[in-house]
């Protein structure tokens, strides 16, 4: 079953002996449902990283950082997870996350869709959806609202979205909120 | 042209099948 889109699964190994680029690595790319799956039952579940990494899965031809010219005028829907969510939610959003971008689940939105990321960190983890262009309210809010929905989060909880340029100069602020 | 969309349901039951 082909998908819309080719997508590539980038891993981030931290190690700060090297510059930041060569801690990326490419694992695969693919564009069907069933080598996605492949893929999926080959590699660790993130919640088995060691803090420090990254997966990142972007359409091929869009690197996975905000210097990318298809990311740098983007920004990203944020989910932050508390320390104890590694072992119960982690590895399920972060699935949900890559079904509704292989999906494209955000239908004629999915075009602003650039990639996501899956920070495995000791202070919290984190999943971030990243779209192309923060400026495009009516995409950015439609995307937020689709995803929030799939993730299962309650209507109660929040996520926002952080332009990568106010990300970039260690700004926090929420663009938007759904 | 036309955008191919696959629901959770359907990617969840590829993952299952042969």
């Amino acid at each position: 079953h082909p998908l819309q889109n080719r997508w590539a699964l980038w891993f981030f190994k931290n190690d700060s002996s090297r510059v930041w680029q060569d801690n990326l690595h490419l694992i695969t790319k693919f564009d069907t449902v069933e080598d996605f799956w492949s893929t999926y039952s080959h590699i660790q579940q993130a919640s088995k990283l060691s803090s420090g990494c990254d997966y990142a899965l972007f359409k091929d031809g869009i690197q996975p950082m905000w210097e990318d010219s298809r990311n740098k005028r983007g920004g990203r829907w944020l989910v932050s997870l508390a320390k104890h969510q590694r072992h119960s939610k982690l590895d399920r959003l972060w699935l949900e996350t890559m079904l509704c971008l292989i999906g494209e689940s955000f239908e004629e939105h999915s075009r602003e869709v650039c990639g996501a990321v899956v920070n495995i960190r000791t202070k919290g983890d984190k999943i971030s959806v990243w779209t192309q262009e923060a400026e495009n309210q009516a995409s950015v809010l439609h995307i937020g609202q689709v995803y929030k929905e799939h993730l299962g989060l309650s209507t109660k909880a929040t996520i926002g979205y952080q332009a990568h340029a106010d990300t970039a100069t260690k700004s926090t602020r929420n663009k938007f909120v759904v | 042209g036309t955008r191919i969309i696959y629901d959770r349901k359907f990617l969840m039951e590829c993952r299952n099948s042969p």
